[in-house]
């Protein structure tokens, strides 16, 4: 069976309550760049970590991946990269 | 400024115009023998105007001469490159091209002497480019919500891979946005989301397996080639909606569009160009009413697709009547009747989820077996705000673990007899991980009725040798059930709905709510049109009725309240004060009263109490009339008075004749001699006998048959003969006490006839009609012990 290996990227996707500062405020907390609202999702933002590496195997870990403990940080999920076929 | 109506087949300078034979199949000159109908919705006026489409691809060549007069900025916008510019990104190989040629389909410019013409060559086109680098949970998100407010139809022509071997689908941000776009998007009409269907054929891939087509936000079209025949790259499912036409064989005609670095191609082939074919079919009919959600394009893609020529061996006709097949769903897309059934169409009924409870019946599957799970659906029918009556999508949320995934076929059958076939067997799935919580999704059942039995079964076919020590197991299973608690159709769909531009009303400014300002939702029986508050009563224009109040507020009610009708457009009126229900204002337009009253069914009026010639039926609140001869009666044939001429017979009125004559119709006529008095002619009309006859079973005799004794007790004077009891053969009186003689193999015994033998004293017949000796103490008895002794002997 082909091994299905995930691999990690150093872009989350973060959903916060209390708005952009509050996003903003936690971001940088924890050495994130907080890139924006991932698309029309309310609450939810595009953080990237650049000290976390590009591409991995295994899922990230560190200070920053404190983030989740924080109070206002209702959902948090590192970026896999997903085979997506043209059709 | 193309002036459709007067030209018979439509002509465009655009180079490749007369080699889309998929836009000409009318012309009978192309193998295609069913049409999409495309020009036929472009003659009546629909070419995509202000609807915006966009494609999720790998970018768009914005500048390309076909694109660039429709193409939209504002629905463009680069998430690989996190900028606002989609324009692809150019190699050798021109391995960015799928969204310039998917774009090209939708909205290439017509008569600008310019490559191609698009299905809605009027629409705007952007492109989103969100392929062409690491596609993460989050880049398919952003994508699929990006602007929903100004996109109306987002086409994407990608998917898991097509390898016969991966089942995956969105995770949870691109559910998120989907759930948003549908729920939001369109101003609370919902963002419409167009799929390309699984392109694995050749694989041996299920588009089950592909939670983009599996999913019920997303309208996922297959293919068809010029012939009708299946596309070698076509997968089957239970969840493709449509199709439209592509690419086929090698030696069948591909599809024409726009293609990378200015130029045109004829080569665009799969279900790619499927897609954005559909989208841009959908967007003539948005067109054609703006106001249509996103379960109304799906109902009118359903109500007007066509099996039509289509090369399938499951076509079927649902309990619904639509016709289905796991290939192309609901049949080729026909932009014409999309158009027609749009401008008409009310809005369906809100949509209600019915998630039934979980079997956990663990069960073992075993090679070469089926294992098979019944459930008796309710339709959530106790709970009015999850009720589903009629159908739309149904969901079949599955856990099963198993050594070879492949092996396993799955198939699920409506209590209305629908089977649809949610797996396949896959060749190259030779994946131990099982299905864990795996949605699969049904659109086959759409119309039918929920509630009954569902049938799910599994089947395993081991496809090669596996180790059978560790059988599959169905862990558990349940239905969620996609639809609405009434009827979905409404029957006025037979005039246009809204007034067009009531939108674009002017600003009123003593509204409260402000209708700029109001953006939070609508009541459901609020149209399309929108409201300026939350309430039925602040709705801009109604979906269904309406009715006012004293202070002549106007009320949205989905059918009149009682005490109300349905007068003209979408009024409800009053009815008259003692109507329950009516057909106009008037008193005598009632059609059922209110406690109390009785409906007179020949004045349509209610009334306290009933007319001479009809009774009070109290359980219907009606005035029922009587039997025709009847002036008063207490039922329909329970007269108590009768009408001149006529006298009450029992209960009944009939002509009066005096005695020994009767009624024959015109006049009074003389019973034969046998009756004193009579209903009709001969001896067989005796009520009562003359003297010295009696009545015996509605004929007068002289004396009483065999088997029947004199009656002495007599009713009214006359006398009567009454048939013996059945165990006498004759008899003197009624009962089995009284007979005088018996049947043969019976004895006349203290007047009762006993079963059997004759019996020498101090004997007497058994249960079984043999002699036995009495009790030693009898002289002769009626049974074995000293109580039935009947004589003592001498001593």
């Amino acid at each position: 069976p082909v091994c299905r290996t995930r691999v990690y990227t150093n872009h989350w996707a973060v959903k916060i309550a209390g708005g952009f500062p509050e996003a903003n405020r936690i971001a940088s907390k924890y050495g994130f760049i907080n890139i924006g609202q991932i698309g029309a999702l309310k609450d939810y933002y595009h953080f990237y970590h650049s000290r976390t590496i590009k591409r991995s195997v295994i899922s990230s870990r560190g200070n920053h991946s404190f983030i989740s403990m924080e109070p206002k940080v209702e959902w948090i999920q590192q970026q896999v990269v997903k085979k997506r076929t043209k059709r | 400024d193309y002036d459709f109506s007067r030209a018979q087949s439509t002509y465009f300078n655009d180079p490749k115009w007369p080699s889309m034979w998929y836009m000409h199949c009318s012309d009978n000159t192309h193998p295609c023998q069913s049409d999409m109908n495309i020009e036929g919705a472009w003659k009546r006026g629909y070419t995509g105007k202000n609807i915006v489409v966009t494609i999720l691809d790998d970018g768009i060549e914005r500048t390309h001469p076909d694109l660039m007069q429709n193409y939209d900025a504002l629905a463009s916008c680069d998430v690989n490159g996190n900028d606002l510019d989609p324009m692809p990104r150019y190699d050798a190989s021109n391995e960015n091209k799928h969204g310039t040629r998917c774009a090209g389909e939708v909205a290439a410019a017509a008569n600008n002497s310019h490559c191609t013409v698009g299905i809605a060559f009027n629409a705007k086109i952007g492109g989103v480019r969100m392929l062409d680098g690491d596609v993460t949970d989050m880049v398919e998100a952003k994508s699929v919500s990006f602007n929903p407010q100004h996109v109306h139809i987002y086409s994407a022509s990608w998917g898991p891979d097509d390898d016969g071997k991966t089942v995956d689908g969105p995770a949870p941000l691109t559910r998120q946005a989907f759930e948003n776009g549908v729920r939001m998007g369109r101003r609370g009409l919902g963002s419409v989301f167009v799929w390309a269907s699984g392109n694995g054929g050749r694989s041996k891939d299920h588009c089950s397996c592909d939670g983009y087509t599996n999913s019920i936000y997303t309208i996922s079209i297959s293919s068809t080639a010029e012939s009708g025949k299946k596309p070698w790259y076509l997968e089957e499912c239970s969840s493709t909606l449509a199709t439209t036409y592509s690419s086929g064989e090698s030696y069948d005609k591909k599809i024409i569009t726009t293609d990378l670095r200015q130029r045109c191609t004829d080569n665009h082939t799969g279900t790619s160009a499927s897609a954005p074919m559909a989208a841009g079919i959908i967007a003539l009919a948005l067109e054609a009413n703006p106001f249509l959600t996103w379960r109304d394009v799906q109902h009118v893609i359903v109500r007007t697709s066509r099996a039509g020529h289509l090369n399938a061996n499951d076509w079927k006709t649902n309990a619904a009547g639509f016709k289905v097949s796991h290939l192309y769903g609901f049949g080729l897309m026909d932009a014409e009747a999309m158009v027609m059934e749009a401008e008409k169409w009310t809005t369906v009924p809100r949509q209600h989820v019915c998630v039934e409870s979980t079997d956990r019946q663990i069960k073992t599957i075993r090679p070469n077996s089926a294992v098979r799970s019944i459930y008796k659906a309710s339709g959530c029918s106790d709970n009015p705000n999850r009720h589903v009556n009629y159908l739309e999508h149904v969901v079949v949320r599955i856990t099963i673990t198993h050594p070879r995934r492949g092996d396993l076929a799955i198939y699920l059958t409506s209590p209305s007899g629908t089977r649809s076939q949610l797996l396949a067997n896959r060749l190259f799935d030779h994946s131990m991980e099982g299905f864990k919580n795996w949605e699969f999704m049904t659109i086959h059942c759409w119309g039918e009725r929920a509630a009954g039995d569902w049938v799910l079964e599994v089947y395993d076919t081991p496809s090669q040798l596996r180790n059978f020590k560790t059988p599959g197991k169905l862990k558990e299973w349940s239905l969620v059930l996609y639809g609405t608690s009434v009827q979905p159709y409404s029957p006025t769909n037979e005039f246009p709905k809204v007034e067009r531009f009531r939108y674009s009303r002017v600003e009123d400014p003593t509204d409260d709510y402000g209708t700029e300002d109001y953006a939070g939702p609508c009541d459901p029986e609020c149209s399309e049109v929108g409201c300026d508050g939350p309430g039925p009563d602040h709705c801009n224009d109604c979906l269904h009725y309406y009715y006012k109040l004293k202070n002549n507020t106007r009320i949205c009610v989905s059918s009149c309240p009682p005490g109300h009708y349905h007068a003209d457009k979408k009024r409800c009126r009053k009815c008259a004060p003692n109507c329950e229900s009516c057909f106009g204002s008037h008193g005598e337009q009632c059609l059922s009263c209110k406690y109390g009253y009785f409906l007179n069914e020949e004045t349509n009026s209610c009334v306290t109490h009933c007319p001479d010639g009809s009774y009070q039926d109290t359980k219907k609140n009606l005035c029922r009339k009587c039997s025709e001869n009847c002036k008063t009666c207490t039922e329909f044939h329970n007269c108590t008075e009768c009408r001149d001429g006529l006298s009450l017979q029992g209960s009944r009125c009939s002509v009066s004749c005096e005695d020994g004559r009767y009624f024959n119709g015109q006049d009074c006529q003389p019973c034969h001699r046998f009756c004193a008095t009579c209903a009709g002619a001969g001896a067989d009309g005796c009520i009562n006998c003359t003297e010295g006859y009696f009545m015996e079973d509605g004929r007068c005799v002289q004396s009483c048959s065999i088997s029947y004794y004199f009656d002495h007790s007599s009713e009214n004077g006359y006398k009567s003969c009454k048939k013996c009891d059945t165990s006498c053969l004759t008899c003197n009186g009624p009962g089995f006490k009284n007979c005088t003689s018996c049947p043969s193999g019976y004895l006349l015994d203290l007047g009762m006839c006993q079963m059997g033998a004759i019996c020498k004293d101090g004997e007497y017949v058994d249960d079984h009609g043999h002699c036995q000796t009495c009790e030693a103490s009898c002289a002769k008895c009626r049974g074995p012990t000293q109580e039935d002794c009947t004589t003592c002997p001498m001593t």
